[in-house]
């Protein structure tokens, strides 16, 4: 069966992706089902946001670098306005 | 540097802070200290005053809480986020909540409060979190081992509140830019296939994997290295860097400091006490040999011998001809010697002691 690529299996790394951007880039968690469509797309939107501030590559895609800086400590206060 | 949306500032520069409660974690004693010394960071740079008071409200109120404490904002148990702060205004306007679930410290281990408490002021203070990693607004935990405004951080405060009053303007380092024209280098080295450039407290690093230049603290990798490095070298087939800084040079393998150093390069390397520091230092696989540049001079060391060889130091013009006087830094890559001084940077050939190219410093960085 395949192997997790790290520790954590894609599936918690993709919940720690969603929670890091609800918590400091402003990504919504209340999606109702019209809305779910689009939530991909604005994953991908803040993810880039949160890769740009980092100054790492920005893809859009949670890649090792952008998910260890994620997993760093950090200020509870958003990197981006409310 | 950014300021918090719609521009909070406080009215008053004279103001208050009470802490309400305090983490068992450290002494009551160590904890008004590091509160303290994080409100003295920004009023040594701003028209601002901090009093602390024991009771009633304070314009800034601090306090150790765990989980969800009634703010909309709840924390998250150990690690991840550590500590928030509410932008200026009245009632929890400035407050600073540190997560409880943490491990509060005074020292390298995580966290130190004064590090933590030093950036939430900031908040408090009306500053949002910047870019810039050399920053304390930086929103990561970083603990380099001292605590200090950047300039990026003073350039922030001073825009909400204008400058000191003291005649002196107080000024903090500058984060270095990869691709800014004038950057110059302290030392750089090869390390595992990869180029490594040192300057004030930081490394910039580059690799084919990623085209992004990384640039980060000293300190990541190696806690106890100083940071202001002036030389460095790779010993490729003992996978060995050493790292020179005054008398002082660091062996390491990895990220391991190995044992008994720093050591002096008098007693190791056989200086003369006239050299009171290394400028550059470059290993030659081929030979074996190792170049220290010091001033316009250059020693040549047989590091499987462990001496010094006869008849130097040499003069640089003597034996590389063209690249100066004075050497910042050189790395040895595809048996060509890169030598660095200022903002230019000359690839050498010391089979024909002839200079190949010559770039701009910061050539490496695809700006």
């Amino acid at each position: 069966f395949p192997v997790a690529t790290s520790e954590e299996t894609q599936e918690q790394e993709l919940e720690t992706v969603q929670k890091y951007l609800e918590n400091y880039y402003n990504l919504k968690s209340d999606w109702n089902p019209i809305e779910r469509q689009r939530k991909s797309g604005l994953v991908v939107e803040k993810l880039k946001q949160m890769q740009e501030f980092f100054g790492l590559k920005v893809t859009g895609k949670p890649d090792a670098k952008t998910l260890n800086v994620m997993k760093q400590a950090r200020c509870g206060v958003p990197d981006v306005a409310q | 540097f950014v300021l918090t949306e719609g521009n909070p500032r406080w009215e008053r520069t004279h103001l208050t802070y009470r802490i309400e409660n305090y983490t068992p974690d450290l002494p009551r004693a160590d904890v008004n200290y590091a509160i303290e010394k994080a409100f003295q960071l920004w009023s040594n740079v701003s028209p601002l005053t901090f009093t602390q008071v024991f009771e009633g409200q304070a314009d800034i109120m601090i306090s150790f809480v765990r989980g969800d404490h009634r703010d909309n904002s709840p924390f998250d148990g150990p690690g991840g986020n550590l500590a928030h702060a509410f932008q200026p205004g009245p009632g929890i306007g400035g407050d600073v909540h540190f997560d409880e679930d943490e491990w509060w410290t005074n020292n390298f281990r995580n966290y130190n409060l004064y590090r933590v408490a030093a950036h939430e002021l900031g908040h408090s203070l009306g500053l949002s979190h910047s870019a810039d990693i050399g920053a304390l607004m930086y929103p990561n935990y970083i603990f380099t081992g001292d605590v200090q405004l950047s300039q990026d951080d003073i350039d922030g405060i001073h825009t909400i509140y204008g400058p000191s009053k003291n005649p002196i303007q107080p000024i903090g380092p500058k984060t270095p830019q990869v691709c800014d024209s004038k950057l110059t280098f302290d030392a750089i080295t090869t390390i595992r296939g990869e180029v490594m450039f040192f300057k004030d407290k930081f490394y910039m690093r580059i690799n084919s994997f990623y085209p992004e230049a990384e640039l980060n603290f000293i300190t990541v990798f190696w806690p106890n290295l100083p940071g202001g490095l002036q030389a460095a070298y790779e010993v490729a087939d003992r996978d060995e860097v050493r790292f020179f800084k005054g008398h002082k040079y660091w062996a390491v393998q990895g990220q391991e400091v190995l044992p008994g150093y720093p050591k002096d390069i008098y007693r190791s390397f056989g200086f003369p006490a006239t050299v009171k520091n290394i400028d550059a230092a470059v290993f030659e696989e081929h030979t074996g040999k190792t170049y220290f540049f010091v001033a316009n001079k250059y020693w040549r060391y047989d590091e499987y011998k462990r001496s010094m060889d006869a008849g130097y130091p040499k003069m640089i013009a003597a034996d590389f001809p063209g690249i100066g006087n004075k050497v910042d830094a050189v790395f040895q890559k595809d048996g060509f010697f890169y030598f660095f001084h200022g903002t230019r940077q000359y690839k050498f050939d010391p089979k024909t002691k002839r200079i190949l190219t010559l770039q701009k410093a910061n050539s490496w960085f695809n700006c």
